[in-house]
């Protein structure tokens, strides 16, 4: 301002050294984009994901996605859909916990972050499993069905049903977004899951808990709204 | 938009990359490696604030024709970003879930006189 020429006449703050300024600018965006997150703190990751988990459903995913009759949409389609949506839109990709997953009884447990006065609208929720044939018969017309957990095991809901040919090892995809809905939409911070399979020799089969390239993961699309601000609309 | 350099004190674009490495952010985020987060800075004086392609908008270019003939010349115009883009991020989440988002208006693109 003393200059005539420096700093912004209508701010009334002095302008900042260089270093000072651009540490500032970096805290207020590693706010910002902690805030955009919706999380109050940067996440501790003490035991990341093995990169192999990862690096298998990136390249799964990048494929295309799952339309509501079991094809598939090219990435780019919903890109485009996606940009035409105004609310902020999140892609999880979460794979089922070995802690929690009972590969005996096809259990797959996932767990959430979810953080309070949050709203999640679940677009789709995709199931990912790697079935393979244990025999070897050139292909087992089998029926797989995928059950949201109950208290007790009368308590289970259908989510999804699939017939295909078990030939040699190959992913299959269950939409099962009602189901992850009904979870969210109770609070719940946890999507226990239980698979079974008709025509399959051995459970073992579903799954492959513990094989890092095979690892079962769910995909799920969601948009967060603030709960305050759907009540004010 | 101009692009600062040091010759430049009018209205441009300054870059500034954040790299995730540097802050200690990369464990959690997998990608980017870091973005460049920009922002605008200098003077927007009058002959310059109406030009076209560096008006903010229609609106200021009109404003600034009024100013120029002495009416509202008290308001003063300040240098803004004019074309954001969205940053897309995949990074872990509390629950060492992977999440992919897209955080809206986080790199400024070009700057220009409101």
């Amino acid at each position: 301002q003393t200059s005539g020429d420096a700093g912004c006449p209508t701010c009334g703050m002095p302008a900042l050294e260089k270093g000072t300024e651009e540490q500032l600018l970096i805290e207020i965006a590693k706010l910002q984009i902690l805030s955009k997150l919706h999380l109050k703190e940067r996440p501790n990751i003490t035991d990341p994901v093995p990169r192999a988990f990862l690096n298998a459903a990136l390249r799964k995913l990048h494929a295309g996605r799952v339309r509501q009759d079991g094809t598939v949409e090219l990435n780019s389609n919903l890109e485009r859909q996606n940009a035409r949506e105004k609310d902020q839109g999140y892609e999880i990709i979460s794979f089922a916990d070995p802690d929690h997953g009972d590969a005996a009884k096809s259990g797959l447990t996932f767990q959430f972050s979810k953080e309070r006065g949050m709203n999640f609208h679940i677009l789709q929720s995709t199931l990912w499993l790697y079935f393979k044939s244990s025999s070897e018969a050139p292909k087992e017309r089998v029926t797989a069905k995928v059950f949201l957990a109950g208290p007790h095991q009368s308590n289970r809901t259908l989510l999804s049903q699939k017939q295909f040919d078990l030939k040699w090892g190959s992913w299959h995809t269950f939409l099962i977004t009602r189901g992850v809905q009904n979870i969210f939409d109770r609070g719940d911070k946890q999507v226990k899951l239980v698979l079974e399979c008709e025509g399959c020799q051995d459970l073992a089969v579903l799954g492959s808990l513990g094989n890092a390239s095979h690892q079962p993961f769910l995909v799920t699309q969601v948009r967060v709204r603030e709960e305050h601000s759907i009540q004010k609309r | 938009s101009l692009d600062c350099d040091t010759n430049i004190n009018l209205c441009c674009k300054k870059d500034i990359y954040v790299s995730f490495r540097e802050i200690g952010w990369q464990d959690w985020i997998i990608a980017p490696d870091g973005y460049h987060m920009n922002y605008c800075m200098g003077l927007c004086r009058e002959h310059f604030a109406g030009a076209p392609g560096i008006a903010a908008s229609f609106h200021a270019a009109v404003f600034n024709q009024l100013k120029a003939n002495g009416i509202h010349s008290a308001i003063s115009s300040c240098c803004v970003p004019t074309q954001r883009r969205p940053l897309s991020m995949l990074y872990f989440d509390p629950s060492h879930n992977i999440i992919k988002t897209d955080i809206p208006d986080m790199i400024v693109e070009a700057c220009g006189c409101t």
